[in-house]
């Protein structure tokens, strides 16, 4: 493909990733820097301000008897309420990777197959991405936007629900020095999305060929739009190592999760992604 | 196909009125 056509699936793709995301990385530092004038984050940093915070916060996936187990002590309840409000969000956004995925050129056309493995595999690493730009040292923004949870509070959690959110802080806070903008990472993320060494894959070929064009895409990107930033495109690579170690761990955490909290229940949606997994 | 239902359901539905 010639510069024009690789630059047109990069609009088409930001186009996407506009129509399927409604936080975007401008909006969520206009928020995190204090230039959305008087709308400001509500602050979780303790139980009570999380009990406040709540009515912020989709509760539609949570049962009724959940809410109101009396053998439970009140914040472990609380906790478990946090982390079944967490999953339908989580369950949402998969449903946001799925539209913006479908609408990678391509996409559609490969074995169906093949395209349930590609998100199986591609769409927690992609989740967690986009947590990034919600991000700084010392917490995030969650709720769409509404809420600013922080690190320290995260950090606080019984465990093993303490150790959830660490290492993508970790992740983050490299990530956002690399700087991208929303446009870089719609071609990031189709990047990922399109990877040609997902276990159980039927038919290779016409998906490493997708990710190559789409690489070549994004390469010219961030030569177009970040002249200054030496060896970029490479190091953006190397992220998917670490991303892939980050997923790991958190799926095991998750089943660790699964077999000690006895009032668990995972999200259908999410237990068939992580359902052999890793 | 069955392992993976929703995802399937997700990928075919253009609407995607799959209730989350």
């Amino acid at each position: 493909p010639d510069a024009a056509d690789l630059r047109a699936l990069a609009r088409h793709l930001y186009e996407a990733y506009l129509k399927y995301f409604p936080l975007t990385k401008v909006k969520a530092r206009a928020i995190l820097s204090g230039k959305t004038g008087d709308n400001v984050p509500f602050v979780i940093h303790d139980m009570k301000s999380l009990m406040e915070g709540e009515q912020f916060i989709n509760c539609k996936q949570i049962p009724i008897q959940e809410q109101q187990r009396q053998s439970m002590a009140p914040s472990d309840a609380l906790e478990l309420r946090f982390f079944h409000s967490c999953q339908s969000r989580s369950a949402e956004a998969v449903r946001e990777v799925t539209e913006f995925a479908k609408s990678i050129p391509g996409f559609i056309d490969l074995d169906l197959n093949d395209q349930v493995t590609l998100l199986k595999y591609g769409v927690i690493e992609v989740l967690i991405i986009m947590m990034a730009p919600l991000m700084n040292k010392d917490g995030t923004l969650i709720s769409y936007g509404q809420i600013f949870m922080t690190r320290e509070f995260l950090k606080s959690l019984r465990k093993p629900f303490s150790q959830m959110m660490e290492p993508k802080f970790e992740f983050s806070v490299k990530f956002n020095t690399l700087e991208l903008d929303d446009s870089d990472m719609a071609l990031f993320l189709a990047v990922i999305i399109l990877s040609g060494d997902r276990p159980g894959l039927l038919n290779v070929k016409p998906i490493e060929q997708l990710q190559e064009t789409v690489l070549h895409s994004l390469e010219l990107q961030l030569k177009l739009n970040h002249p200054d930033s030496l060896q970029l495109f490479a190091k953006l690579l190397q992220k998917m190592t670490d991303l892939r170690q980050i997923v790991t761990d958190h799926v095991h955490l998750i089943q660790l999760l699964k077999k000690t909290e006895v009032d668990m229940c995972l999200h259908p949606l999410l237990q068939e992604i992580m359902k052999d997994l890793y | 196909k069955e392992k993976h239902k929703i995802l399937h359901q997700l990928l075919q539905n253009s609407t995607s009125p799959v209730d989350l």
